[in-house]
């Protein structure tokens, strides 16, 4: 070797230009195949913690068949990596299944006293004195509190803390973008879902067949969406003038003015109001939200709260207001203690999430608790038909995506349902201020 | 878990006509104003903020 490398005599040659070339153009290449697959991957993002894939024909792939939602993978340190690999919804629900066993008897007071001790529970606010009453840790997860222990701000201009936890972040919305932790935005339409919902989300909207019940409200399909649409002809009868949507008093896009009727409710054909209630759901050019903002006297602002695990975890209406729907985005379940919400860009828009679209006092309102691994089940009282971290919302979610790629229809992540059964008035829930709307349960 | 807000409510602090969804015309007193800082811990019931 000694030999060879002392001896050896080096000889240069120079490499051939078109060698270089087209090794530089390679390099190009593979450059430039990178950047369009992140551009492509980009656009192909939902709204739910999936990519569905646009390939030939839109919606489906080279086979002709509709491809399959595939989970996203997102970018950020190895923390995030690896947490993206593991079956985070699978993870929760054996949680809350552990959380649900019973505990014995003799080792509650001291179990739950540990767990009080670790994450910071005032044990003296709790409803039930007698800790013995909780049979294991996701029931005194879900505990109560005594009557008076949270009183309300008396300003009634004021709006209310939700739940007890930490404000992370607050501001106005700029271009439509709500800013996260430390300067990460995303988009409103990301967070909320755009104004259309895609069919399938339509035929599942929830529709409660006696007025005033809300509480036995049960999910149907096209049949009871005719029906909703007599409902409120119905409506319009009664006022003598006709509001042409449900969503007279909505936020969305396009703000009705009442017009008077031409006709008779009865003579209008059913295919006529359904092109006509569905062309008043259609998108405007504009952002569903920005015509909102009326004429700039306006704003849209936004406050994030988390909820440490030791909190009370139920929520409450922060002001009064109408919930008019419900959006359900069947997504991932990231943990979102601060340092994700720092570290995984856009994390609330990838995770489990019910939005509560409506309006109070000064316009727009929603409300969206966003679920974790650790909870992630959300409650809303006034809903029975939800039901979120479950293999069946996920299989729906599949199927939805699936049945609008055979429409050749975008799907667009989540299935809405509307609450305009609850009152023929409001088109929508009334919550009043304080009211206890749900909350996180383990698993 | 977390709880996101969004919502409208009057910008600025000078009085103006705002117009409802019925057309009738509503004098708005002051703007939105925040009434916690980044961080803050809260307990459900407490002001966020006020117009």
């Amino acid at each position: 070797l000694r030999r060879a490398l002392g001896d050896t005599k080096i000889k240069w040659y120079p490499i051939p230009v078109g060698l270089g070339i087209g090794f530089l153009g390679l390099a190009q290449l593979y450059r430039i195949n990178n950047r369009e697959n992140a551009r492509r991957r980009e656009e192909d993002l939902e709204t739910d913690g999936y990519v569905y894939s646009k390939g030939e024909g839109e919606n489906t792939g080279r086979d002709g068949r509709p491809r399959r939602r595939e989970r996203i993978r997102p970018t950020g340190p190895w923390q995030v990596q690896v947490m993206s690999t593991l079956p985070l919804k699978a993870m929760s629900r054996i949680w809350g299944r552990f959380n649900e066993l019973e505990i014995p008897y003799y080792l509650r007071v001291p179990g739950f006293k540990l767990y009080s001790w670790i994450f910071g529970v005032n044990l003296s606010e709790v409803a039930e004195p007698d800790l013995h009453v909780y049979p294991n840790l996701a029931s005194f997860f879900y505990r109560k509190l005594k009557p008076g222990a949270r009183p309300l701000d008396p300003n009634q201009n004021a709006l209310l803390s939700p739940a007890d936890g930490r404000v992370l972040q607050f501001g106005a919305i700029v271009n439509g973008d709500v800013e996260q932790v430390k300067g990460m935005t995303y988009s409103l339409d990301s967070l909320l879902g755009t104004s259309k919902s895609s069919a399938s989300a339509n035929d599942s909207s929830l529709f409660s067949p006696s007025e005033g019940t809300p509480q036995q409200s049960t999910f149907t399909s096209k049949e009871n969406q005719e029906e909703i649409i007599k409902h409120d002809e119905e409506f319009a009868n009664v006022n003598g003038i006709s509001y042409t949507l449900p969503n007279l008093f909505s936020g969305d896009s396009q703000q009705k003015q009442p017009v008077k009727k031409s006709g008779d409710a009865s003579t209008t054909p059913k295919a006529a109001s359904e092109a006509e209630v569905r062309a008043d759901l259609a998108l405007g050019e504009r952002p569903w939200y920005s015509s909102l903002t009326r004429e700039n006297r306006t704003a849209l602002y936004y406050v994030v709260v988390y909820l440490a695990p030791g909190d009370y975890h139920r929520f409450h209406s922060p002001t009064a207001w109408v919930a008019e729907k419900r959006r359900h985005f069947a997504g991932e379940l990231y943990s979102v203690s601060p340092y994700l919400q720092r570290t995984l860009p856009g994390l609330f828009t990838l995770n489990e999430r019910v939005v509560l679209i409506g309006r109070w006092r000064w316009g727009f309102f929603s409300y969206t608790p966003v679920g974790a691994t650790n909870v992630g089940s959300i409650k809303i009282n006034f809903d029975r038909e939800l039901r979120t971290n479950s293999l069946t919302t996920d299989t729906e979610a599949d199927r939805a995506a699936e049945e609008a790629a055979k429409r050749g229809e975008p799907y667009t992540g989540f299935v809405e349902a509307t609450y305009d059964a609850a009152s023929p008035l409001l088109h929508g829930h009334a919550l009043r201020r304080g009211e206890e709307m749900g909350g996180f349960q383990l698993g | 878990s977390t709880i996101v807000l969004v919502f409208e409510a009057p910008r600025g602090s000078r009085p103006s006509l705002d117009e409802g969804w019925m057309g009738e015309k509503t004098k708005i007193k002051g703007g939105w104003n925040w009434s916690v800082q980044k961080g803050q811990k809260v307990k459900m019931g407490e002001a966020l903020g006020y117009v």
